[in-house]
């Protein structure tokens, strides 16, 4: 009985030990195929062409009144809100976006009069330290859209879908405050670049409704010249952006240009939907989302005057402006 | 919204991000 039983048991863990074992290399070599199926299913996405919208598309969402919905939306917004109501509103967009209230130079709900004001609230300043061992920081929060190298006068809003830098700045009318070359012999990318050996490089980053919207200098710069293009107020959202070409050459921008140590820099504010409006404090005279302004032109201001030959000068993390609801 | 940086620099600048990142105002975006 006692030889049987001996058999027995160590038959029952021979079985346990194949059934582990076997267990384990099919489960190895599932996640061997997982991991497989994985990185191809990823290899199409990289090389399946982006889903760009047709001409009538884009066409069609233009001829929304975005621009009106969008000051209707500001207008609403600037309206104050009732004490007990405060709390409930900002708590739900604060819930909606996933806001950090921590973060916020006034935490009290009740302390912001309207939507708009909790839109431009301020942080703590210890919230953001700034990098000071590198040249260039980001000037605001948000995702990285792209970025990398100007190539062929095309910048990338997204991976594979590009818009046209000539465009998007507009003409070099202004680069006479500039050291920047005007040959016609040059594209309009080599024109930008003033130095030998220097190239162009671009970021995007997107702002979502949650994030802190305000933003800063990202280096320390000269600000020379100011160019508002009144536009199209389209969604900017990064599902957009990956459907329409040229989208940010349509919306409402404001492009601020100068130079840093190593020549040309911009930086440029594009509007939304919802997120019409654009304030840079040293410029009281600009005044977007406004409808006395036609979409397809531009208005220029130059901060470089007889009195203030430099422009203005910014430092690096410096306030340079914020973007507003409508 | 979005904000566009489109600058001149040195051919050795170097971006220290990856796309869809998420960034906050003040960290560094690159460097020579």
């Amino acid at each position: 009985l006692q030889t049987m039983s001996l058999r027995a048991v160590t038959r029952a863990r021979a079985i346990r030990l194949l059934v582990a074992t076997g267990g384990g290399y099919v489960g190895y070599w599932q996640y061997g195929k997982y991991k497989e199926q994985k990185q191809e299913h990823q290899e199409i996405e990289i090389l399946r062409p982006p889903n760009i919208a047709n001409p009538w598309q884009v066409g069609l969402y233009k001829s929304i009144p975005t621009r009106l919905l969008s000051r209707a939306w500001g207008r609403l917004n600037q309206v104050e809100l009732p004490t007990w109501m405060r709390k409930p509103v900002y708590n739900l967009y604060i819930w909606t976006f996933g806001v950090n209230m921590k973060e916020a130079a006034v935490e009290d709900l009740q302390h912001y009069r309207n939507l708009s004001e909790f839109f431009r609230r301020k942080l703590k300043p210890q919230a953001r330290p700034v990098c000071g061992s590198h040249c260039v920081i980001s000037p605001s929060d948000g995702k990285i859209l792209h970025f990398g190298r100007v190539k062929n006068c095309e910048v990338e809003q997204v991976k594979g879908v590009t818009y046209s830098l000539e465009t998007f700045l507009g003409p070099q009318t202004w680069c006479e405050n500039l050291e920047i070359s005007n040959s016609k012999t040059e594209t309009f990318q080599d024109q930008l670049v003033t130095k030998e050996g220097n190239d162009l490089y671009h970021c995007v980053i997107y702002l979502a409704p949650g994030d802190y919207h305000c933003f800063h200098s990202p280096t320390d710069w000269r600000v020379s010249h100011r160019r508002h293009f009144p536009g199209s107020l389209m969604s900017v959202n990064p599902g957009v952006a990956r459907w329409i070409k040229e989208l940010f050459c349509h919306n409402e921008r404001v492009v601020l240009a100068g130079e840093w140590i190593h020549g040309f820099f911009s930086l440029t504010a594009v509007g939304a939907t919802n997120v019409g409006s654009i304030r840079i404090y040293f410029d009281s005279d600009l005044h977007t989302n406004s409808p006395r302004y036609m979409k397809g032109s531009y208005n220029d201001f130059s901060f470089v005057t007889n009195n203030n030959k430099e422009g203005i000068t910014m430092r690096k993390g410096e306030h340079l402006g914020e973007f507003n609801l409508g | 919204s979005t904000i566009v940086l489109i600058f001149e620099a040195p051919k050795d600048f170097t971006f220290n991000l990856n796309s869809g990142q998420k960034i906050r105002f003040g960290e560094a975006l690159g460097s020579m």
